[in-house]
């Protein structure tokens, strides 16, 4: 909360756009705009109505560098926008740096999650050390489609102007902890001697002979990739990573994305029923990558990029001692690991067993 | 005369880390006498509140990481208090 605790009295605001960016289509800064307010409106007792003209309580404009309010603008890049807080005559205003280029998409910056995080200053809130919140002063992107209030910023607003009037409460993602006992992850791949873990909008950038282990937003490498990954494998050999979400899947050469439109998975061979996909690992030595499906599995020849025929087969069979819903699976040297819940079981394709199990979040010295 | 490499970026460094800590941790600096020993102690307490505040290794002192998070685009949050 800002000092002071400064609030809005009445929960019924006004709000105007003064003034539009030549880079984007009206239309696009109105919807962005009303998308920003709807964040808030959601989870909360607030209401935004627009008006056209005189002084509403929150006014949107975009300004170049010195704009009278004694807090100038920088250029390009650098501070992209500011917000006062509640109060009369300029506070609750939003001013827009219009030396950036502001978009609906991901080049440039987003306009509907740069005003989504001034309007929460706007209405009273200050910024937030979590990195994932709306709150956080640096920028982010984040599919705006994609987009939900995380719960940090929903508790702050919910401190400043109380629940909802919605009978069911809204509830937001929450930034996960690199050292809590409960990880669990959605897929896990090596990279080039890096390991990556992925996790809903997430990832962790680990190297097996560094201490340091690094949480990124997905967004923040591959602004089309989605979130929620499911599996994951490298193709050392191609020097590729295949990333699968839903029947989709996509293809990074080295770290970039090799289309911005993805594949489908029954591309590669699998039947119709199978929906998704929960885990995946490429051998190295046979060049042979395992699909992991409910209680099933696939094996699929890199080399002949056909899937080998036989499957899929039962799990156990193969694997003994590992069960059914696998979130994750990779091979490191001679073991491959499997991440099921919280656990993570290093299986030893030689001796055909489990050798050893561990916490899922092993590989980040916590 | 030849500048010594690295002594540009340096200052521009510095100016960056002022200008960043005046917009965001309210440090005040009199433009006078800015680089006078006296002011080295606010910077430095500035600078360890900054690095806490994004989880950097508190060290008070602008190094990579930090000069990193402070080049990051971002926004600012005038305070009204200042206009009334």
């Amino acid at each position: 909360l800002l000092d002071g605790n400064p609030k809005w009295e009445r929960k019924d605001l006004t709000y105007r756009i003064v003034n539009y960016t030549p880079d984007m289509n009206p239309a696009d800064v109105d919807k962005a705009i009303q998308k920003a307010f709807k964040v808030w409106s959601d989870v909360s007792p607030l209401t935004f109505k627009r008006i056209y003209d005189g002084n509403a309580d929150i006014m949107m404009s975009f300004e170049t560098g010195d704009h009278r309010d004694n807090s100038p603008f920088d250029g390009p890049d650098g501070f992209l926008a500011h917000a006062f807080q509640p109060g009369n005559g300029i506070g609750g205003d939003v001013h827009f740096d219009e030396a950036e280029y502001w978009t609906r998409g991901s080049n440039g910056y987003n306009l509907f999650l740069v005003a989504a995080h001034e309007l929460g200053h706007a209405l009273g809130l200050s910024h937030s050390t979590d990195p994932g919140a709306l709150m956080y002063p640096t920028y982010s992107y984040t599919e705006p489609n994609e987009f939900r209030l995380p719960q940090d910023d929903i508790n702050g607003i919910q401190t400043v102007y109380g629940h909802s009037d919605n009978p069911v409460q809204p509830t937001g993602p929450t930034t996960p902890v690199t050292c809590d006992p409960k990880l669990t992850f959605d897929a896990v791949a090596t990279m080039r001697g890096e390991l990556l873990f992925f996790k809903g909008r997430y990832f962790w950038r680990k190297h097996p002979q560094m201490t340091e282990v690094e949480l990124n937003f997905i967004s923040l490498f591959w602004p089309n990739l989605p979130s929620g990954i499911q599996a994951a494998y490298e193709n050392v050999e191609r020097d590729q990573v295949f990333l699968f979400k839903e029947n989709k899947y996509w293809v990074l050469s080295g770290y970039d994305l090799v289309y911005n439109h993805p594949k489908s998975i029954y591309d590669l061979g699998f039947p119709k029923n199978v929906k998704r996909i929960n885990a995946a690992f490429n051998d190295e030595n046979s060049g042979k990558t395992y699909f992991f499906v409910g209680g099933k599995y696939w094996r699929y020849d890199e080399k002949r990029q056909a899937m080998d025929q036989g499957y899929p087969k039962n799990i156990m069979n193969e694997f003994r001692g590992i069960s059914k819903n696998i979130d994750a699976a990779f091979q490191n040297g001679r073991y491959i690991y499997f991440f099921i819940g919280t656990r993570q079981f290093q299986f030893d394709p030689n001796v055909k067993r489990v050798v050893r199990v561990m916490k899922s979040n092993s590989w980040f010295n916590c | 005369l030849p500048v010594a490499p690295g002594t540009e970026d340096e200052d521009k460094n510095i100016q960056l880390v002022e200008n960043y800590l005046q917009h965001f941790y309210k440090l005040e600096t009199d433009k006078q006498s800015r680089f006078k020993s006296k002011n080295i102690e606010p910077l430095t307490e500035k600078l360890k509140e900054m690095q806490a505040f994004f989880g950097l290794k508190v060290t008070g002192k602008p190094d990579v990481d930090t000069l990193e998070v402070m080049k990051k685009p971002r926004c600012g949050v005038p305070d009204i208090g200042q206009y009334v």
